[in-house]
């Protein structure tokens, strides 16, 4: 049960270091088990180190910088068991532009060997999409979907501007 | 394999016959707060089955059916089918497409009471079956693949023992 | 005391209401007490019913819905004890351009009679400040401050392209 | 009465001298990620003392001094001064204008003590001092003027217990 609670471990913090160096441009970051001789006993910590900055653990980071290590913790969990369709709910919502288009770049890169669904409200995840469709709420509450919008449909507030076929 | 179409009856805000189609690649569903983007999620974790209606956002399952909004007849059941592109046959029925469909009906007898049926295209199934397809599929609602809305956030403040009980469910 | 915490919830209450149905539009909303008898023995249900939809609780409304809400009763207890200064840190995250656009209004009216600080990434809310401060990290870890910032230097990215004054 | 300037010395990542200024009205602060933004809220937060140091995101109050970065040396104090413009006097001090300051200083014998000193426009004061000149002015750490990030999804994920109990402090 040990060995093989420390063989996910081993593979996950691999993938997530991989991850995070990708998505936090020159960043560093680790998982550590508490207590590495018993696993069980302790729990995992997760260690941070933004570009240009001291290592931190989790709580002491920025509320983006905290979102995007949890993003790359869920994405290095989702290379350890690779599945063909993955769905992604508004999680570019803490991010700032630049952080917004590298989940986004991330996921349009693995988007050729497994199908990804992102809800998302920000332009710089939109604009990585194959396709996009917009949804909206109709007078009496029932979800209208508007098929393959383009950009440019999109206004700043969200709203789909025009339908498109 | 992939999610060729995903159809909704009366699944929470789509109160009207809702036909999704979806391509392979990548995908973006934008909107307002509140038009039912998340409710496109929920539909596909309820084909899925996950242990608890908590993770649907809904107290009871029969939550999960178009409430009528302002000014219109609640329903009476919600229907929502997975339909799958199977040529590589990765989920174990020979047949170029699977369709998963999940119904859940208010008894008419009973407003309290429920029945829940599970079809493989179009012939009776259960969970257990949905589960034993989507597993070689990969495909599953306690898996990380679909990620709703504020787990994020739940990662970010969960404890560090909580932390490690993710990889004990993986190993 | 029961008297006391009834006092403050009636008033409380009706401050939600208003705040709920501007930041709404058309929008309900109300805060019941689960035990009104004995107060001390039940919790605090919110209740809303968004423009053309059936009433909810918090737990069912969709993420935006739900911080929209939470900040109708966050600002309803601000305006039962008035203080001369605020911080508000990206309370907006959660919300689509409109609804960004709602409370920053809000928060603009408000502004005439105390004085509001309001950290956050969405455009929509830049347009209403009277004043844009433009923070950003230098190479060594250290933040500067860009002082007065014109929305027109700050790129979609959050990031100040140019040092105004 | 409004905030004019807020004064930061080796306080978290403004590990130079730094004065912002502020205007009546609304200001808003905008920046990249991890840029500091909330660190300014942080700030006065500290000056305001709040009960435990977890509300300023630190494990001990030590954690608060600039750590030094990527290549600089760590400083062994940090120091915040909130300034008021108190024409009106709602502050009880006869003094136009009022400057709380706070000292956090690591102990030079011994790493892990510190010591930590309030000021009233330059003078020895103490935390008792600080919370009744700013009850007065209705500006307090534990009240809900201060909106700190991640307040709104504590608030929408929190127990109708726990929400009633808001009720209870303000009653
Ligand atoms: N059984 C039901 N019948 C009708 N409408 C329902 C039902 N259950 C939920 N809804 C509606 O669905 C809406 C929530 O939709 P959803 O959570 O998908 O929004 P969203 O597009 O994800 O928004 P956000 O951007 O704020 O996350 C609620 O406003 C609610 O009125
Ligand atoms: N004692 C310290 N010394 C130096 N830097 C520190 C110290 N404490 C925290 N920091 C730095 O402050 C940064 C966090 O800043 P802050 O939380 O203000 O970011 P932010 O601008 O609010 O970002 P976001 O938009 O992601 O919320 C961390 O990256 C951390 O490196
Ligand atoms: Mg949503
Ligand atoms: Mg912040």
């Amino acid at each position: 049960k040990t060995t093989g609670l420390l063989k996910v471990f081993e593979a996950i913090n691999i993938n997530f270091q991989r991850i995070f160096a990708q998505l936090s441009i020159h960043g560093e970051a680790e998982l550590q088990l508490e207590n590495p001789k018993k696993p069980f006993e302790g729990g995992l910590n997760i260690k941070a180190r933004p570009k240009d900055k001291k290592v931190l653990r989790l709580e002491s980071l920025s509320g983006g910088e905290k979102s995007l290590t949890a993003l790359a913790f869920i994405f290095a969990i989702q290379q350890y068991q690779p599945s063909p369709f993955y769905l992604l709910d508004e999680v570019d919502m803490f991010l700032d532009g630049v952080n917004a288009q590298l989940v986004a770049e991330n996921v349009k890169a693995n988007s050729t060997t497994a199908q990804f669904v992102m809800v998302s409200l920000r332009h710089a995840t939109l604009k990585q999409a194959d396709h996009i469709y917009g949804v909206t709420m109709q007078s009496n509450g029932i979800t209208d979907v508007v098929g393959h919008v383009n950009l440019s449909d999109v206004g700043k507030e969200g709203h789909i501007t025009r339908g498109a076929g | 394999m992939h999610l060729v179409e995903i159809h909704l009856e009366n699944f929470k805000s789509f109160g009207r016959k809702t036909i999704l189609p979806f391509e392979p690649g990548f995908t973006a569903i934008t909107g307002p707060n509140g038009s039912g983007k998340s409710n496109i999620g929920d539909a596909i974790l309820f084909v899925l089955g996950p242990k608890s209606s908590k993770a649907l956002r809904a107290g009871k399952l029969t939550d999960l059916i178009y409430n009528g909004g302002n000014n219109r007849k609640p329903a009476s059941y919600c229907k929502v089918t997975l339909v799958f592109d199977n040529k590589d046959r990765i989920i174990p029925i020979d047949d170029d497409v699977v369709r998963l469909t999940r119904l859940v009906k208010i008894s008419p007898a009973d407003k309290e009471q429920y029945y829940s049926y599970f079809y493989v295209n179009g012939r009776s199934s259960n969970l257990a079956e949905f589960d034993t397809l989507l597993a070689h599929a990969r495909i599953s609602a306690e898996g990380y693949n679909l990620v709703q809305q504020g787990d994020i956030t739940r990662i970010v403040s969960m404890s560090k023992i909580d932390r490690r009980r993710i990889l004990d469910g993986i190993a």
